[in-house]
């Protein structure tokens, strides 16, 4: 399974659930990979991997360098992860004139030695975007629970639809998680509600609570499951984690 | 004066502040034009024009239709928007082999009959980011005080310098806005002090609260200071709009 965590809208928590999401899954005994294609390089961070020591990351693999060599351990068994490297920013005009652009990253992640791999994605929807939504098999796609989030949500949907029609047949929404949800907030439950409506059964069941912990976690540099195990954004992770393994092993 | 609001950290508060400082410049008596140059087209969501009413608009401009036939009314007197039109999403792609295409926007900005013209950025280094950081003559960039905004701060703040020393030598960092803070989160006062040391005076005074009826507001279609005058988000803006002002005018 290859998971891609991506909304084009910024700041909904897509780094926060790969990073909890990968953590998670290892503790299970899953071999996992997590990838940052995000130039701005959250997840790397979010592991304590320092700006000075990525250099070789995902635009390194990117442009042919064997994954192995680009592949970092994470300090937590069975979780490894490729860094967002510097050059990343400027992938998108480096790709444009490269063979076979958009499929760099697919055919990097062949035979793989990983039962999962999750790619954390940036806000927005270029090359980088593409590729790795033409190397995925499934897609992730956190919805905060605040106004605005359900505006663009057809973006990403219709070209969900689009590089599956035309780069990746296997592609598919894997599911919508909620996302920061304050119960002090009755704008909360109104985007729930509209986004259980629009996307039915794929909405997971684990809604996400708005919890500062999550934030202290990445500032320390790992997972909230290893920071504040017992607090509501960690409990809500570990349920996610369940349902995203429950629902892979579905046909 | 011709204000990009920018950074490519996604969810800071960039639509938040370019709408609520549009509405409060045009209170005070300033002609003000807000152009939404992001896809998601949340800017143009929180005046309240709907998604099938956004046919000519910055898509459109950029491609040549005269800046008057793309511009609306917003209902807030001395306060017109150009919306992001649904083109929009494929301009990264179609702008690519157009003449001068960096310069599209300036060269359509020129002798617009407005005092202060806003421009609401995607979450992303594009071409259409480009072109607004051509067109700009300063760049306000919002910085949410959660852990992980100053983390990618370089890039936007390389990108202005890259700019200035290319394509646009006018182009200044007017400011930088502490958004989203709140007192209960020991991490928002740790934010506020990095960036302060980072930004020096460059950091406005005005620091905007964590305030839901920022959120509900845009749920309305209308600005915060119709919306609920009294609340901590509404009165924080106003101060923005006078320091932004008490900053213009200053050589
Ligand atoms: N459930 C939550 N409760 C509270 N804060 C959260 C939660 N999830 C994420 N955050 C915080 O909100 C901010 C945005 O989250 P995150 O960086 O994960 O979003 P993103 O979608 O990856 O952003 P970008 O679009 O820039 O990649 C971060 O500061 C993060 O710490
Ligand atoms: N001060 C605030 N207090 C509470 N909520 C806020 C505040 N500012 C913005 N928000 C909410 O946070 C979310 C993100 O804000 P906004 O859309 O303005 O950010 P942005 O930087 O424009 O996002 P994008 O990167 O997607 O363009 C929105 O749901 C908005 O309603
Ligand atoms: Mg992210
Ligand atoms: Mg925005």
């Amino acid at each position: 399974m290859i998971l891609a965590i991506a909304n084009q809208k910024g700041g909904v928590g897509k780094t926060t659930t790969a990073t909890n999401l990968a953590a998670g899954l290892a503790a299970r005994g899953q071999r996992v990979l997590l990838i940052d294609i995000d130039p701005q390089g959250n997840a790397s961070t979010a592991f304590g991997i320092h700006r000075n020591e990525r250099s070789k990351g995902t635009y390194a693999v990117l442009l042919g360098t064997p994954l192995a060599q680009a592949t970092r351990p994470t300090g937590i068994k069975g979780l490894d992860m490729v860094p967002a490297d510097p050059d990343l920013a400027g992938a998108e005009i480096e790709l444009i004139n490269v063979e076979r652009r958009e499929f760099r990253l697919r055919e990097a992640l062949q035979d793989a030695p990983y039962d999962i791999i999750l790619i954390d994605l940036p806000p927005s929807l270029t090359l980088l975007t593409l590729n790795a939504l033409v190397a995925a098999t499934g897609v992730l796609v956190p919805l905060q629970c605040e106004f605005l989030a359900l505006e663009g949500i057809t973006q990403i949907t219709r070209t969900i639809e689009a590089i599956r029609r035309s780069l990746n047949p296997k592609l598919r929404l894997e599911g919508v998680v909620l996302t920061m949800y304050d119960r002090r907030n009755n704008l909360s439950e109104l985007v729930a509600a509209d986004a259980r409506t629009f996307f039915n059964a794929k909405v997971f069941e684990t809604v996400i609570p708005r919890s500062v912990r999550l934030s202290e976690a990445q500032s320390h540099g790992r997972p909230v499951r290893d920071y504040d195990p017992k607090s509501p954004g960690a409990v809500a992770y570990e349920a996610l984690v369940d349902e995203v393994l429950a629902r892979e092993t579905l046909p």
